[in-house]
């Protein structure tokens, strides 16, 4: 795993200290989770740019403010997200997203039976009130868990609307213009990487 | 993005090729997913030990052939999932898991309510039902779709029934002993890396 990669986690770890009160971390603490050396820990800090004094450990909240500095989730993304289904609900109320900065302002769904529903609080709206939600709430995020052929469809519609960063959940790559980052996520890539690593644990 | 991180994405795309009926890809259409340049194509087909002649392009059905051997994913993974609830329901209906050569036996849920219901073509099994299925169907990965505060209970459960790997959604750090392969899968580390490259773009 590289050091972009741990940087989010350390946020997490350092969220659930900070929920129990504790105060300071060591590198060695943080660096048993990743199976990697303290001089590692050590190193992905300083890429995030914070002195702490290794001694006595890092102070966890100034850590912590640090990586949401680093990562940019300390400022709120505003968001959207689209395809209210069995991924869009369990996203919807997954408190992990607002740790992480982002603040869901609307959804969406092009299923009549299920707009007017409220789901986490929200109302799910059609897709006919996009442009008007998109361009009152500022929206930067738009996060896509429709079915596979129906999501490069909705990624050209927002961007449409000017969204400069689309998170992508159907398993297919989406492609829009070079000013729009485009982050597919599919979860099945954790299954791979677990495969591959009891694979090479099977043939030590 | 590090290149054992491409690989499974490499997958996603060759196989949503073969589907199309394609039989050559070149390194450079690869390249242009991932905003790299196609020589590091050439590097990731080289650490995944597959000779095809770039000059022609790579064969669609050997590449991604030889990709999963790499993985280890054209070799079954047996699994169980437990936590039948809105994300462990998506999981469970998601086709792209059966790509990457997971074989789900069995789901399980502790609340008696969703007990005995089917969902995906699977009945829902009671906790206690999980020593026997982990035992006669060889199972290799169990899947926890628990909320946060009862996820580290049912690692204990499984690992005590000789599971060797863990694939933990629940948004908390699982500690297992060191023969335990345990990943935990954060979507909102995806957004984390979206916020980052967000911030570093409004800052060009
Ligand atoms: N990336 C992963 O690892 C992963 C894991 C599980 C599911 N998924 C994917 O996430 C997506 C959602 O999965 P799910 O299980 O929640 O499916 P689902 O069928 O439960 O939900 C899809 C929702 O999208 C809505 N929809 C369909 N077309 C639409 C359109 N054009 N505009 C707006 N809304 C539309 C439907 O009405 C439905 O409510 C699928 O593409 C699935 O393959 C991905
Ligand atoms: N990693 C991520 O990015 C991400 C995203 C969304 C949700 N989540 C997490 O995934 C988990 C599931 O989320 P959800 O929205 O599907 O929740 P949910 O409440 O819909 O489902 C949880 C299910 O687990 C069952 N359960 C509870 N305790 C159990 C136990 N001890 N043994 C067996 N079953 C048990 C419940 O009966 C329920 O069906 C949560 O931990 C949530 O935080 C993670």
């Amino acid at each position: 795993m590289q050091t972009l990669r741990r940087i989010p986690y350390y946020h997490q770890i350092l969220s659930d200290m900070e929920q129990k009160g504790e105060q300071f971390v060591s590198s060695k603490y943080l660096a048993h989770f990743f199976h990697v050396d303290d001089t590692q820990v050590r190193k992905d800090v300083s890429v995030i740019g914070y002195k702490g004094k290794p001694k006595s450990g890092y102070s966890v909240s100034g850590l912590k403010g640090a990586i949401g500095d680093f990562l940019g989730i300390n400022t709120e993304n505003t968001a959207i997200l689209i395809g209210v289904g069995r991924l869009g609900s369990a996203l919807i109320e997954y408190p992990g997203l607002s740790e992480y900065g982002l603040k869901l302002v609307a959804v969406f769904d092009s299923n009549p039976v299920k707009q007017d529903k409220v789901i986490g609080g929200f109302t799910v709206l059609p897709m006919e009130s996009l442009k008007r939600v998109i361009q009152s709430f500022d929206v930067g995020i738009a996060i896509i868990t429709v079915p596979k052929n129906a999501a490069q469809g909705v990624c050209d519609l927002v961007v449409e609307q000017n969204i400069k960063a689309i998170w992508n959940f159907a398993p297919t790559q989406l492609s829009a213009s070079a000013d729009v980052t485009v982050r597919n996520e599919n979860m099945a890539v954790g299954l791979a990487l677990l495969s591959h690593y009891l694979k090479k644990r099977k043939a030590e």
